[in-house]
């Protein structure tokens, strides 16, 4: 697959959480910082 | 006084300027994964923060950044559409040679971790598309594309070892790459082709993995690749973040119970973070199940329940996501929805647009405009609905995709199935 970044999720905190079997979301800030 | 505030909730103003940033301004390091035992900084691969950026590399060519990425969603659509009977055949979907990394300038994510003992530091892709871990190796008996850093040398690494081809990590790569290992004088022997025709063939073996130098794996299984070619500009290999048990995430999960955070930067003078384990996840996360995709248990799949634009919600009706159903990966650049769910999201979009210019579609993207010699963009939020109830409103720069002032588009496409 072509490798790049998915515009969508920029600047969003995802947080793969396998045992568990979720994936969450937080707004993250535009820099990530 | 309330109609300000509520248009401020429902809109994002954005500074033009903020969408073109310029590629010499100073790198600003996230705090995260600076602060975080278990915290690698993301970096985009051409920016001032990345340490393997090379002067050769061209500014990233959108359309074919875009192109590219059709074929890598032609390649899921056709890994999870073995019911279609119209399957897009595999090579017809990708027909695209595989070249040189060194001639495309693409803006992926890249990660630095050590690899090895003595630790080689090597920057790799992460892809939770994904399920191998590979890097390139010497002596690349058949051919190894240009990387910036030196490629490992797995003779010279103490800790390094190859797996039997009668292991039980071998009879595990089929479902990892979609090949079945093969042996190699008892070595298991690995291949994995990528959407885009990349592929990497090599040994299956076992290594010791620095991601710091209190988080250290030993025995990790990860591919040697000695025959490598593709769009990998510069970088050593790639981070398999996939639900596979080869995965890395699935590797580690004794230490970090397949928990993994990240946050893409959206400007190539930021890094993010790539974090494993839960170490400083915020409490405001809001979450939704994973659900299984038929043909598709590696990647992770969500289920969107609805979408709003500028606080409104859009009236799709709920069957137009739950039969295709949804996954998120964190390779695919342009996000693609059902057809009618895009058409209502372009709807309410363009309307919300209305008193800007618009211009001519650009490569995947139909809604576009021409904000040339304007200083700032106000444009409606967008935000996902999930099973379980999160909702999730994108950041600014998750809804444009800016080629340049004239012509700076919707980010979204629509797929041409209803069932993909």
């Amino acid at each position: 697959a072509a490798i790049f970044g998915n515009v969508q999720q920029q600047t969003l905190e995802v947080v793969y959480d396998g045992a568990a079997g979720r994936v969450g979301f937080a707004p993250n800030g535009w820099g990530c910082t | 006084a309330q109609e300000k505030q509520r248009r401020a909730i429902d809109s994002h103003t954005i500074q033009l300027s903020s969408l073109f940033p310029s590629s010499s301004s100073p790198c600003v390091l996230s705090t995260r994964a600076s602060s975080t035992k278990s915290s690698l900084h993301v970096t985009h691969r051409h920016g001032t923060c990345s340490r393997i950026t090379s002067a050769k590399a061209k500014s990233p060519d959108h359309a074919e950044i875009l192109r590219l990425d059709q074929a890598r969603v032609n390649s899921i659509h056709s890994k999870l559409s073995k019911k279609l009977t119209d399957r897009v055949r595999q090579s017809k979907s990708t027909d695209l040679p595989a070249k040189d990394g060194s001639t495309y300038g693409s803006g992926n994510f890249v990660v630095t971790l050590g690899i090895g003992t003595p630790k080689h530091d090597l920057s790799l892709i992460f892809d939770t598309g994904s399920d191998l871990t590979w890097i390139q190796c010497e002596p690349c008996v058949r051919t190894c594309y240009s990387q910036k850093e030196p490629i490992f040398n797995p003779s010279s690494s103490s800790s390094y070892h190859n797996v039997s081809c009668s292991s039980a990590e071998c009879s595990s790569l089929s479902s990892a790459t979609g090949n079945s290992g093969t042996c190699s004088a008892s070595n298991c022997v690995y291949g994995i082709q990528y959407g885009d025709q990349s592929f990497s063939v090599g040994f299956l073996a076992k290594e010791k993995f620095t991601l710091t130098a209190s988080n250290v794996f030993d025995g990790v299984n990860f591919g040697c690749g000695e025959n490598n070619q593709g769009l990998f500009t510069g970088v050593a290999g790639l981070l398999g973040l996939g639900r596979d048990k080869l995965s890395f995430p699935s590797q580690t999960a004794a230490t970090y119970n397949k928990i993994f955070s990240y946050c893409l930067p959206s400007s190539a003078s930021y890094t993010g973070h790539l974090t494993f384990g839960s170490a400083g996840v915020s409490r405001s996360v809001k979450f939704t199940p994973i659900s299984t995709i038929t043909d598709g248990t590696s990647f992770y799949g969500l289920d969107i329940v609805g979408i709003s634009v500028g606080g409104q919600k859009l009236a799709i009706p709920p069957t137009v996501f739950s039969t295709p159903g949804a996954l998120i990966d964190s390779g695919t650049v342009i996000s693609r929805l059902p057809p009618k769910a895009y058409a209502a999201l372009r709807g309410a979009f363009k309307a919300k647009m209305s008193q800007y210019k618009n211009t001519s579609a650009v490569s995947i993207l139909d809604t576009c405009y021409d904000l040339t010699g304007l200083k700032t963009v106000t444009i409606p939020t967008v935000s996902f609905y999930f099973n379980g109830g999160a909702v999730v409103q994108l950041g600014s720069k998750g809804v444009l995709y800016a080629f340049k002032m004239s012509q700076v588009c919707l980010a979204f496409a629509g797929n041409s199935d209803d069932n993909n």
